[in-house]
């Protein structure tokens, strides 16, 4: 069990390097086993870099910086053992629209293994759309849903996310 | 597996009917604050077993029915309805579509189905057990919570890199 | 210190029922006492309705909806007691347009006696501003404040937000 | 009383100055994820007194202190001033302006001012004591939590309402 958790562990933190520099486009991130000789007893700490910045813990991160790092580490975890599918509800919600941008064209390096069913209020998550469904009330209290058209079909304008080396 | 569709009905503010198809990658819901997109997440995590009143935004479980408006009498029960496509047999079925669906009566009074056949809630939980689905996977990331495994005590965290191994 | 409280308290409920009213355009909200007999004691319950749905408790709100209530009542606190100034950080984070532009428009009715702060990324709080500094990193990890001139200085295309009856 | 300008060295991730002016009315900051918005606040909470390093977003006090990027060294010190216009003598000092200060050394060492004489922390805060000022007012809303007024306990409500009384 010490050895695979450990080997699993190993890939987490591998993707979840990888996948951070590919969202913040620089920088690094580790995971740390807090007790190296009871491993199944231990804590795991989170220790990340934005390009520039000085390696930290994530405590003085911004809000921001807090949900795209939170973002690279639950795909980290989704490379290593994919949900069929995955809801996520408003993830976007302290990102400025460049981050929006950047999560966006992350989804579509994961969307072939994993449906992702997209809460958002956010025009560039939107933009990565396979199918929108509007939600809304037209009777106060009685919710309904309409099968949205795009306009834009600008699903295909979205270029994926580099990796970065 | 694949998430094929949901319906529902008398669930939260969806006094009638609520349907929706998720085909492959990325499906967005949209709508004003308040429209009921939550809601239809939460509906899923309902489904799939679970049983915190918190975790689902109500102080009892019988608030999940729809409660009324000012011009529309309360509901007195609510369902819900998922179907999986089932074709890779991850579900531990010999279905190739499964539909796991779960009532509640104004009485308190709860059934669950899988496939038309009666069950226990064990059933359903045990269904999805070890296939990434379920409601402390975290692939139901709820409103406000994106930073959630940040947050979390290095302990906790270990436990979901236990549950990728 | 029972009677001073507890003329404090009935007017913040009215603000709180009066704000609530301008910023959801209806609808009504309440604060309730929870042990009268021991005033100083209790705790404070807070109910509210937004427009054409139930009273309730605010525990099945909207994540948008919840940031409004919110807002409601600090602002009918404000209204008892003004902070010469106030600091509110992302505030506007969960709420759509609409919503933001309604918050703004709140604004312009406080703005006289207190000295407000905002930290946001949506435009329609901008809009408000009497002010607006651009904070940046030119050098990675080096903040530097800039004073920035408005194109619009649509502060006077705000209409205040309306009483509603 | 009103909030005139603030002047910070080595705060965070202002490795220079940081120079605000603040005028009546509406002041907004904005700028990119991680840009130094939320520490130009936390700035203002610290000046005024706050002693809990969670509550800026630091593991330790020291790390308030800028501490350096990939090619800039850190800094031994940090120093915030803020300046108040007392014409109407709410800040009980016979001042028409006060500039309060406070700077923190990598020691750990610490030193207050009120116009340049050396102070006691309580100093501090008693001065802003019942002014509707201070770190624990609801006029200093951290990013992420406007709700914080909802989720609060009753009893803790009653206590931001007996504040205001
Ligand atoms: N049992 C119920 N009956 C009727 N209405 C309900 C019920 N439970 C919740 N609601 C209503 O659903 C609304 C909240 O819906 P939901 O949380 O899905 O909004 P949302 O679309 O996610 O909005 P936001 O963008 O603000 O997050 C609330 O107004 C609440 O009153
Ligand atoms: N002592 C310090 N020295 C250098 N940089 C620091 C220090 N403390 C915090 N920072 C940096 O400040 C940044 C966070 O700034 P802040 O929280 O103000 O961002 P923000 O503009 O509010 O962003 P968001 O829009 O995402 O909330 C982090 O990248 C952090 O590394
Ligand atoms: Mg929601
Ligand atoms: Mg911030």
């Amino acid at each position: 069990a010490r050895k695979q958790f450990l080997d699993t562990f190993e890939q987490i933190r591998q993707n979840f390097n990888r996948t951070f520099r590919r969202i913040f486009g620089g920088g690094r991130a580790d995971l740390m086993i807090l007790n190296e000789a009871n491993v199944l007893e231990s804590g795991v700490e989170i220790f990340a870099q934005p390009p520039g910045k000085k390696l930290q813990s994530i405590t003085p991160f911004s809000g921001g910086e807090k949900s795209m790092t939170a973002i690279a580490l639950l795909f980290a975890i989704y490379q290593v053992k994919a949900s069929p599918f995955c809801f996520l509800d408003e993830v976007d919600a302290a990102l400025d629209d460049a981050n929006v941008d950047r999560f966006a064209r992350l989804l579509l390096d994961f969307k072939h293994q994993t449906q992702f069913i997209i809460v958002t209020h956010n025009k560039h998550t939107m933009a990565a759309a396979d199918r929108l469904y509007g939600v809304t009330m037209d009777k106060p209290g009685v919710s309904t849903v309409v099968s949205m058209e795009f306009e834009h079909r600008s699903n295909y304008d979205l270029s994926p996310l580099p990796e970065v080396e | 597996m694949k998430l094929k569709r949901i319906s529902t009905s008398g669930f939260k503010s969806f006094a009638d009917r609520l349907n929706l198809e998720f085909g492959d990658g990325i499906t967005c819901i949209v709508g004003p604050n308040g429209c009921g997109k939550s809601n239809s997440s939460d509906a899923v995590r309902w489904v799939l077993g679970e049983q915190s009143p918190r975790a689902l935004r109500v102080n009892r479980m019988q608030d999940l029915i729809f409660s009324g408006t000012s011009d529309r009498k309360p509901e007195g029960m609510t369902e819900v309805r998922v179907v999986f496509d089932n074709e890779d047999g991850s579900l531990s079925l010999p279905f190739a579509e499964i539909e796991v669906s779960r009532r509640l009566y104004r009485s308190g009074e709860s059934e669950y189905f899988i496939n038309k056949e009666a069950v226990r809630l064990k059933d359903i939980t045990d269904l999805f057990a070890n296939t990434g689905v379920g409601t402390h996977s975290y692939s139901l990331l709820e409103q406000g919570r994106v930073d959630a495994i940040l947050k979390a005590k290095p302990n906790e965290r270990r436990e979901i890199f236990e549950e990728a191994s």
